[in-house]
């Protein structure tokens, strides 16, 4: 059956668009059959993925609002492998529509089904925890949480762990937390390896080994609509991905 | 008059925090009359100014839902000159309460009055543009908008254009962006040059001179509950903040 993992925290700016782009690709590269749905309006990851909001007949929108099924909004990206549900901007307006739908927590769970012709289906959010975000958790088996080592983005971790824990009681009995990814780990400052032992000290194994060091290159590779991992292979930032993509695949067969 | 300027920018992670914490206190240091208000369910503002969450007796929650008047709301800092209405974990559900609410874009605008005890009032926001936000661009007279020197900060720039456009036409005549302040400016890549030169020639005069530079001590700070001009106000980064509020106030008189 398909994988479902979503790509959550509500912290802004903490590399969730860029851990979702670029496991995605590693997946694909390694054979898997991957789709990668954007829920954000800003659209980030179609555009990371090369989707020119000018070219979008459907969307990630259609999925939850409209009648077509999801086999019908995919879209090929120039990655073999991996495809897309790109984003568009009336995904801003989904809160208010959301709210008076019957089983509001549902629309996109009903809209999914247990399995599709992909090994995996990325979700990437945006940076809240509204009736989106929600809906996004109640359809996923799983999700992975990107962490930036700052300050401010340890202060979220409780907010979101009680949300899943809401959410598990309430909607997706099965939903779990695949793993904790720390993103933009800055060598040159102590703040990067404090925060580092302090996450791993409160969330044990969760927390994956790879870590994401702070990389120009994977900031430079959506400017071209590439993943840094097609943009740039041999980058820190790229190489990073590859093993904690592999570590992904790992630990699922263990468990 | 009291000046309300509202730090927007739905785009994840740019600094509208940082900046509002670190305007308002540099306004303060220069004997402005300052109070910021904490629209983030993530509280980031309160906690980067010292405020625990176990105090919090009331909250920007209840300016927008509660009978209190804002004047009841504020609270002290450690820092001169500089008060603050914290947020509060209940305004993650903002969203759902104030759509059914009548005039629901007013709520704010009609808890505050024109003039306060105040010279300014900053107001940080979430990182979206839903009807929390668009209560507070409904009720300040100007907005800061604080970005990062990304190829994904520049995407998202049209979309909140168009919605202050929209604000202006439909709620708030008086609208206007003060400024664009670039921040996390990186020396030691092209990216932020290049970003740089494509957001003064599309935005001109609006950009700030004052660019932010990356610098760890302005990400250290909020772990101490000071702002960095407190913190260590020699550093890089504390410097292009306090240099950033002087242009602030600079550009307000010669308009
Ligand atoms: N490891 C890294 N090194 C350097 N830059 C990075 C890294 N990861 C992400 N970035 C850059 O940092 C910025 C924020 O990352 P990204 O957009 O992926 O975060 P996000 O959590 O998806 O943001 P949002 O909350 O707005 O959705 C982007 O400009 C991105 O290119
Ligand atoms: N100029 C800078 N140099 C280094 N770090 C910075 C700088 N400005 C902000 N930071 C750090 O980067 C992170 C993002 O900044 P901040 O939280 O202020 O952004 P934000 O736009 O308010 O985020 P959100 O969208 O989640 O509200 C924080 O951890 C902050 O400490
Ligand atoms: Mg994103
Ligand atoms: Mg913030």
């Amino acid at each position: 059956t398909t994988r479902y993992i979503a790509i959550v925290n509500q912290k802004g700016g903490v590399g969730k668009t860029t851990t979702a782009v670029n496991l995605a690709t590693a997946l694909s590269a390694m054979g898997k059959k991957v789709c990668l749905i954007d829920f954000d309006a800003q659209g980030n990851a179609s555009t990371g993925l090369g989707v020119r909001r000018s070219e979008l007949k459907a969307s990630s929108y259609d999925l939850l609002f409209g009648e077509e099924s999801f086999e019908s909004l995919v879209m090929q990206t120039k990655i073999p492998n991996l495809d897309i549900v790109p984003s568009s901007i009336h995904l801003s307006g989904a809160e208010i529509e959301l709210v008076d739908k019957e089983h509001r927590e549902y629309v996109l769970r009903n809209k999914i089904s247990a399995s599709t012709r992909y090994d995996y289906i990325i979700m990437d959010c945006p940076p809240s925890l509204t009736l989106l975000t929600l809906n996004v958790l109640v359809a996923v088996q799983s999700l992975i949480v990107p962490l930036q080592c700052e300050f401010f983005a340890l202060e979220g971790l409780s907010h979101l762990t009680k949300t899943i824990n809401r959410v598990r009681k309430l909607y997706n009995p099965d939903l779990e937390i695949q793993g904790v990814v720390l993103t933009m780990y800055d060598r040159r400052n102590n703040l990067s390896a404090q925060v580092e032992k302090d996450v791993r000290d409160h969330f044990g194994d969760i927390v994956y080994q790879t870590v994401i060091p702070r990389n120009v290159r994977l900031s430079e590779a959506p400017s071209y609509g590439l993943p840094a991992i097609v943009y740039d292979m041999k980058s820190t930032g790229a190489k990073a991905y590859i093993k904690f993509a592999g570590e992904v695949i790992r630990r699922e067969k263990e468990q």
